[in-house]
Parts: C-alpha cells; structure tokens; sequence
C-alpha cells in the first residue's frame, strides 16, 4: 500500500473534474438561492417588512439533498411511471410492488390488474365501494396513512415533530393583494401582522419542528390570472413574502346557479346528516347549474356548519372564538397507500391556494430533520369553515408523488415544467361560485375530494 | 405525501388517535 501510495501516478480524467465542478456550481447557486438574500438580517430570520423567511435548515444531508434537482426527477418519475405496461406484465408487476410496499389487493376496485395500465394508474387506483366506512365523529381521517402527529396549535406555530415547529402564516397565507414587483424571490416569508387570531399563533411540523400559518396556507394575492373558463370560481397569483399590498386579483363570469329555497327545505337533516359508507358520495367536481342534486348536497353541508358569512376575514383566514383553540394534525402517506384523500369533515371550501415550492421527500425521516419542511415543499392549501369555525386542509407534494389533484378544481396544475414562481408565492383560487347558498364548495365527511400522483 | 389539517373547534375537542399510528379513510380522528 505504501509503495503504491508513493509511486501510483495521478492522472487526472476530465469527466470527473468536470462533474464536480458542475456539483459545486449547483451546491453554490442553491446555497446563494436558498440562504441570503440579506445577511444583515439573517440571524434575525425575517426580512425587511418584519415577516418570517423560510430557509433550508438542517444537516448535511438535508442540504446534500436540496441540491438535487428533485422537481425534475419528480416529474421523470412520473413520466417514467406513465408508461404503458405490458397486459401479460400487469399481474405480476403489481403484485411484486403489492408485496413490497403492503398494498391491500383484496380492496381495489378492479381485482383484474390487467385493468391498471401503468404503475401510475395503479398508484392513483380506487377503492372498492364500503371499503372505508365513514365514522359519525365530527372529524375523521381524510387519507390512509400514519399519524405523524397532532395536537393543538401554540403562539401561532404547528409542530412538525417534538421542538420543530413552523409558522401558522407560512402555512396559509395572508390575503393581502401584492404586485408582482414586491415578491420577494429568494425567501418563503409571511407577514403575520394582518392576522387578527386571538393569542396563540403557531403550529406545529413533527417532535419539535413547526411552521408559520401563513407560511403553509399563503399570504398575499397578486397578478390575475387567465379567466377561468369554467367560470367557477376567480383566480389570481399570489406571494406570500410581501407585506406592500396593491389590489389586483380578479373575478371571473360566474356560474348562473341558484338553488331554489323550496328544495333546500325539503331536505330532512335526519337524512342529510346520516354518515355515508366509502364509495356513497357524490360527484365531488363543481355542480352543474341547478341540479337537484347539488342543491340537495348544499343542504345536507348547510345543516351540518350553518349557513353563516364566510370567517376568512383575516389574512390567513384565521379569526378564532376565543371559546375555540386551533387543532392541527399531520397524516404521513406512505407509498403502498390508498392515495386518493378525502373530506375530512362536513365543510366549505372557500379557496385554494397552491404554493409552488420544493419537492423534499417528507418521510417520517426527513421530517424529524428538515425544519419547514411542510412550508418548503409544493402544497394546496384549502381554506375553509365548519360548524366549527376555521378549517384548513393542506395537501403536500413529496418527490415521488409531485402531483395533487382536486376533483373540484380542473385548473389546478402542480409540479409543472416552465418557468417557476419564487418560493412562496402562490396562485389563489375562489370557489364562491361553487354554491350560492353555501359561497364555497361543500363538502360531506368522507367525500373524495382528489388525490396524489405519482411525478 | 403527507396532509396536513388545521382546524378550529372548541376547547373539549378531543383527538382519539396516537402518533405513529396507522389509520384509513373514514376512521375516527377526533370528536367533541
């Protein structure tokens, strides 16, 4: 060994050198994108108008990873996995995936695997009908999967696990309109001033890490968008990083519905509150005009909240009673899951902000390590009420599965190519149009809602 | 993919799961 040390020549190959320094380039550019737009303010962890920035913390490994190109391999996972299959390879492949990531054949809806065409239409596959009953509790699981954790949200921050925690603000958003101009590029900042909850403001991620509300649900609202052609609901672009408001967002022609008061009282609320078995739920894309129905649906939601003026009054849509705390809970979707979610209580949702961000694996493992990891990776926030009061649901994108579907929400597109918005800015949906009684889309507990694909 | 709920409810609402634990569509995840 010693004599090889001494006398083995050093030949110096150029693909290698080159591939480090293209490593280096990236790992630097990351770091410059992701670290500091303003050092001065950096120990402080908020920027110039007083809102919190969102960076990527964590261990080597964490930064190791947030140098990869992760949206991309995303979606070339989901190209990959778009691919037709062999009808005679089906069976077999699926079973081999089946068995390694414990996926229950015996409940999907085709038991002929030859019906899934690739492993991404086996992925997003659906249940047999009564296959999840739906419990009479006033709040039930929306996905299969495994309790990351819960509990109650403190001085405005969510838990991501035991002493992370991350901003209620970064969660939601703020409603504040802001030009395109203020958006704050290199930073995922929210501003908590226009928030109007009554004490505690945050949440919590997993043991310890949390986020802002704001942070996870979106802040401001910016440029219009192109009128939605379904006319369903406004829409405009959004950053939440900005404080410096400017009023823009638009409206687009609305849908002529109006459910006629008769019908609403022929409801029975026996009859609509029954808890619906897996499978019984209606159509959950945007009602047709004056359909029976829908109307019915609006009732049945109407008598389970009330029909009360929308509570998103605030910037993050948080006004709580002082009678009610703010709850949150984090349910982990492992691979082999049913990955369709569903309603998880009777509630109207009133808008949906999509935040474009990261694709960070968010596994059990990376959430114990990676601070913010729910406010960093790409989410749809849907915001909301109940009888409750507030109720926000927020879907968030992994590497593998870069893709969250709304059966309500046609325009939504997650995990596209084409030239990204900054971190934290988000595009905002309105969904007033969906029902007239309601001013949201109504939704019953246990109702398909969408779901995640894979890239 | 992880989902992440935050809701406002009253002051006895109660969770009626653990952490770590598996659980599916529909199950009971908490009442008042």
């Amino acid at each position: 060994i010693a004599d090889a040390w001494r006398n083995t020549p050093t030949k110096w190959y150029p693909l290698p050198i080159f591939v480090g320094a293209l490593l280096l380039v990236a790992i630097n550019y990351r770091h410059r994108r992701t670290q500091s737009p303003r050092d001065g303010e950096e120990k402080m962890h908020v920027d110039r108008d007083g809102n919190e920035v969102i960076r990527l913390r964590g261990p080597l490994q964490v930064h190791v990873l947030g140098a990869l190109p992760l949206r991309n391999l995303s979606r070339l996972w989901g190209y990959l996995n778009s691919f037709e299959l062999p009808v005679w390879f089906r069976p077999t492949g699926f079973r081999v995936y089946s068995t390694i990531f414990g996926c229950d054949l015996t409940e999907i809806e085709h038991s002929d695997l030859t019906h899934y065409k690739s492993l991404g239409d086996f992925f997003y596959r659906r249940l047999k009908d009564g296959a999840r009953p739906i419990d009479s509790a006033v709040l039930v699981s929306p996905a299969d999967g495994r309790i990351l954790h819960f509990g109650t949200v403190k001085g405005l921050r969510v838990e991501q696990v035991k002493g992370l925690t991350y901003s209620l603000d970064a969660l939601f958003g703020s409603s504040e309109p802001s030009t395109p101009s203020s958006v704050v590029s290199e930073t995922i900042a929210f501003a908590n001033r226009d928030h109007e909850i009554v004490d505690d403001e945050e949440f919590a991620n997993v043991n310890g890490i949390d986020y802002s509300l704001d942070q996870l649900f979106g802040a401001h609202a910016t440029r219009p968008s192109s009128p939605d052609p379904s006319g369903s609901f406004s829409s405009s672009s959004s950053s939440s990083s900005s404080s410096s408001a400017s009023s823009s967002g638009t409206t687009t022609p609305s849908s002529p519905r109006s459910p006629s008061p008769s019908s609403l009282d022929d409801m029975s609320v026996e009859e609509i509150n029954k808890p619906r078995k897996f499978g019984e739920q209606h159509d959950a894309s945007v009602p047709q005009p004056d359909t029976i129905s829908q109307v019915s649906h609006d009732a049945s939601v109407a008598a389970d909240i009330g029909v009360r003026p929308p509570l998103l009054r605030s910037s993050s849509g948080l006004r709580t009673n002082p009678k009610n705390d703010l709850f949150f809970t984090v349910i982990y979707l492992a691979p082999g899951d049913y990955h369709r979610f569903h309603s998880p209580a009777a509630w109207v949702v009133e808008k949906r902000r999509h935040f474009m961000g990261e694709l960070f694996s968010v596994s059990p493992y990376m959430a114990k390590r990676l601070q913010n990891l729910f406010v960093l990776n790409e989410r749809v926030s849907l915001l909301g009420r109940w009888k409750h009061g507030f109720f926000g649901m927020v879907p968030v994108g992994a590497t593998n599965v870069g893709s969250i579907l709304l059966n309500f929400d046609k325009d939504l597109r997650t995990n596209v190519r084409g030239r990204r918005q900054p971190p934290g800015t988000f595009t905002e949906a309105v969904y007033t149009k969906a029902s007239s009684v309601l001013r949201g889309k109504p939704l019953r507990p246990g109702e398909e809602m969408g779901g995640f694909c894979l890239g | 993919s992880t989902i992440v709920l935050v809701f406002e409810a009253p002051k006895n609402f109660a969770f009626d799961v653990q952490a770590g634990q598996k659980i599916k569509v529909g199950q009971r995840l908490g009442d008042v």
